[in-house]
This record gives C-alpha cells, structure tokens and sequence, in this order.
C-alpha cells in the first residue's frame, strides 16, 4: 500500500528530523527577525484531493506568505547541508491575524502524479483512498511519537467544501 | 509493497525535477568555480543493506567530499525556495582522479528504518527484498523517462563484498 510508505518515509525522513527542532528555531529566529508566531507547532495541509499547489494563498486571499524560516542544514546520505526550510504563512480572518508554519503534506504530489502516470498501477479512485490512509496511517504515527507529540497539528481538507467556500481554508487552518 | 511507492516518490519528487536542470548546472557552475565534472551523471548509490550513512567517505578512503554544486531553489507545495543541491565527491583510483555528482538513494533510509522500528510492520528480511524491488522499479522507470534517460548512473552496492574489500565502493562507482 503506497500510502502507508509515504507515510513512514514523511516521518522517519522528515518530520522526525524536523520538528524536535523547532520550537528552538522559531525562538531563536523570532529574537533576530521580531516576528512572532501565533503557534510554534507545524500545520500540514491534507488535501483529500491529493492536489498540493506550489503556492498556498492562491487557494484563499486571507493566506499569505511572510517569510521562510531560517534554514537547517544536515548531512544526509552523501548529500552535504542538504537544506530543511519551512515558510511561515500570515492568516487574516475577520480582523484577526494568525502566524504560523504551513506546508502541504509533500507526499501527497507524489500519490496525486503516480496516479496521472499510465505506468504507476494507480487510478484516480485509488488516489482518495490513499489519502485518508495517508491520513490515517500518519495520525497514528504522530500520535505515539515522542519527538513529535503535540508540536503539529493535521490539517485534513475536503475539496467539495473548498471548492463552495473561498475562505474555507483560512478557517480550517485557525480553528 | 513500500518500496514501489518509495521508488515512485524519489522519481517524482526528486529526480524528473533535477535531473534534466542538471548538465546545464554543472557547466554553469564549472564556469564560476573552474571545477570540471568528467561526468555530468548523477550517481546513485544502492546498497543492498540499505545502510547509507551521512559521508560517503567513512565507506572508502579512495573517495573524498570535493564541494557542493551550486544549489537549485523550487516553490513545492507550500514550502517557498525549497533547496535542492547536490554534492561532487573526487574518487582516486590507481593515480586516476574521477570527480563527479553522488549520492545514496535516501529512501533507502526509510527502509532500513522502518525495519527498525516495531510498528511498521517490516523486517530485516524484507528489508532487502525491498532494496531489490526498489532498484528494479527506479531502473524501470528512469530507462522510460525522456527527462532523465542517459543523465543517471544506479550503482548497486553488495554489501558482502564492500566488507571484503575496503575499495570495491570506489572500484564501482569508476568503472
Ligand atoms: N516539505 C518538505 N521539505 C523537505 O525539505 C523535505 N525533505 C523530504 N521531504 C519529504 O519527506 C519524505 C522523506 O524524504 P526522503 O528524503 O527520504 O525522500 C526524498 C528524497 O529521497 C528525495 N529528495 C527530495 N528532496 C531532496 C533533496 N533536497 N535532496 C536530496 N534528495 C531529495 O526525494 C524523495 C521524495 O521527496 P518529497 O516528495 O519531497 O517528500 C519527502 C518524502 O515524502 C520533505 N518535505
């Protein structure tokens, strides 16, 4: 089941790396820039869709780009300082302003190609399916992680309810 | 099977991004910094034990870090200026010099960890089957695929004989 790989591989070689860091890195950076978050935990967007835009404010006006983290560099196999960054993202939503860091879970670009891919063995059904095991699979995960308990929040999004409210997102994501 | 999805997400996530900016890179960057490739490949090493520590040079002394070639920044799924670099090792064998691009397949990483880990459902054993349908379905895929055909070099690595002879990694990776 592709979805529960993406899921292990998210977290072994990324979010475990990642988010013990940084809470230390988003105190240091905000002595040097000023800018406080409203939220230290990473929030990660889970499209059922599988659809994760380059860009996040073009899917709602009240989201936009601040400014990206400073950067953590780690030698990984054989790749020397390969560079781990996150964004910080500014949410406006009835006179309220949220900071805090966003992304898309980046996996899901790769369940959302596999399944344009005539060569890949998987359809566009498949592909709804895989995300909530995705979903699932990642929540579990998390959930009994000591490096990561509580310093991430599991966004999931539904298109339909997307698609019929512009600012469905913002909402979600401050709630 | 985790290693299929992996494989598919190290093509679709990484490599169809980076290989076909690759060449161009490496003559700009030999430009500006006089360093000359003798291959513009990517080297990707495999190694059936899915061990792939941080510096490749700890495996074999004949093969040294040289420097990083200039980094590639990418807006990817909400994540601004997402940093994708590569790094160049020199390989001295028999008085040859031999610089180039290499690295290990990171997903190998997640099996091997997830075979660590208890609850994700995958042993030693497996491990290595997965390190196999990993390479076959990464050689299939590249062999198919018009922006990486011919600009990769998979190198599959025994670990049996790498214990038996300090310089089979280097040996390898020149020939
Ligand atoms: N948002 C985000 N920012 C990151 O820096 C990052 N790094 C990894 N990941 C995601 O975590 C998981 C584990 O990563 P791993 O390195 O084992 O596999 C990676 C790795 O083998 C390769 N790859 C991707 N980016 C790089 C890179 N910059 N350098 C070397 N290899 C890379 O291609 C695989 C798939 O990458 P993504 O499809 O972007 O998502 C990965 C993956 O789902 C990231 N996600």
């Amino acid at each position: 089941n592709v979805a529960h790989g993406l899921a292990w591989s998210f977290y072994l070689g990324y979010l475990k790396l990642v988010i013990p860091a940084l809470e230390e890195q988003v105190k240091k950076d905000s002595n040097q820039t000023g800018v406080i978050l409203h939220s230290s935990r990473l929030h990660i967007l889970l499209p059922l869709s599988a659809v994760a835009p380059a860009k996040i404010e073009e899917e709602d006006h009240n989201i936009c780009f601040h400014q990206n983290l400073t950067e953590m560099q780690m030698d990984r196999a054989g790749v020397r300082r390969r560079v781990y960054k996150h964004s910080i993202y500014k949410i406006t939503n009835q006179e309220k302003e949220y900071l805090c860091l966003l992304e898309y879970a980046t996996p899901l670009l790769t369940l959302y190609e596999m399944s344009q891919d005539n060569t890949a063995g998987f359809s566009e059904h498949d592909r709804r399916q895989q995300v909530l095991l995705f979903h699932r699979t990642l929540s579990h995960i998390l959930e009994t992680s000591l490096e990561c308990r509580n310093r991430y929040r599991l966004i999931l999004i539904d298109d339909q309810q997307a698609a019929a409210d512009p600012h469905y997102l913002s909402t979600e994501i401050i709630r």
